[in-house]
């Protein structure tokens, strides 16, 4: 099984 | 005041074409630098950036960095009233929610004025780091399209493993499974059918297919795609818009539970 990740795992918000 | 005039219009509708399938709403950035966006689909999996500048312009005014909150889907209804050949002429006024398009004819025999309404839209910008990837793959966008189309007929994900060899592309699913691997090929006459490998570490990375499949929307914009790589990172997919820009879509990768 394979979970998806979510952009804001790797980028911060300015 | 805002009023940026671009000569190619088809290029704006093929920008639109590129992202509505992704995002729905989204705040373009206008400042001196280009006209630019920065938006994530709804489930916060993929993101997209888009940068127009200002020199690719063939008329760019704009007094103070601002930005306008527009429904993607709206504004592709809007440039549908635009033909290809058309100019297209983009203006706002400070304080109106309001943008005005001008698609004109070629020959100025015919002028299209539309209005459409803006939209508040609460979102922050994300900082993008530069980052040294693991693995670089730059080949014909019309490859990339087809190798992404045919492996989701067959399966929902797409693991991208860059080795020595070259980048294979694999999918699994019900039916069975494939993968199709290109191989460097940089001898080629013509440079845009060159498929260039640099890699420092071989990578193996998983996602979801139909996000990429969504990226490959941007084909029309560019005859090559860069693919940037790195272990435990969103993938970049990147499109170069000639003397104008980018258009760069991130993918969060899967992992193993």
């Amino acid at each position: 099984q394979q979970k998806q990740q979510v952009i804001s795992r790797f980028f911060a918000p300015k | 005041m805002f009023e940026l005039r671009l000569v190619q219009g088809s290029l704006l509708k093929r920008v639109i074409d590129a992202i509505k399938d992704l995002v729905n709403d989204a705040n373009f950035d206008c400042s001196s630098t280009g006209f630019s966006l920065q938006a994530m689909d709804s489930s916060h999996v993929a993101l997209v950036a888009l940068l127009l500048r200002s020199e690719g312009f063939e008329h760019f005014r704009c007094d103070r960095t601002f930005s306008m909150g527009m429904s993607i889907a709206n504004m592709a209804k809007m440039l549908k009233c635009a033909s290809n050949d058309d100019i297209i002429t983009i203006k706002a006024d400070d304080g109106t929610d309001t943008v005005t398009f001008m698609f004109e004819s070629p020959s100025q025999d015919k002028i299209s004025d539309i209005e459409m309404k803006l939209m508040d839209i609460d979102s922050d910008h994300l900082g993008i780091p530069d980052a040294e990837y693991e693995a670089i793959v730059r080949m014909p966008s019309t490859e990339f399209g087809s190798i992404c189309t045919s492996l989701s007929t067959i399966g929902d994900t797409v693991t991208i493993a860059v080795s020595k060899q070259g980048v294979t592309f694999s999918t699994k699913g019900d039916i069975g499974s494939g993968n199709i691997t290109c191989r460097q090929n940089s001898s080629t006459e013509k440079p845009e059918e060159a498929t260039i490998i640099e890699m420092k570490e071989p990578v193996v990375l998983t996602f979801a297919l139909k996000y990429i499949t969504t990226f490959t929307k941007a084909t029309s914009l560019s005859s090559q795609v860069t693919i940037s790589l790195s272990s435990d990172m969103p993938v970049v997919v990147e499109y170069k818009i000639a003397e104008m820009g980018h258009i760069r879509y991130y993918l969060a990768p899967k992992i193993e539970e």
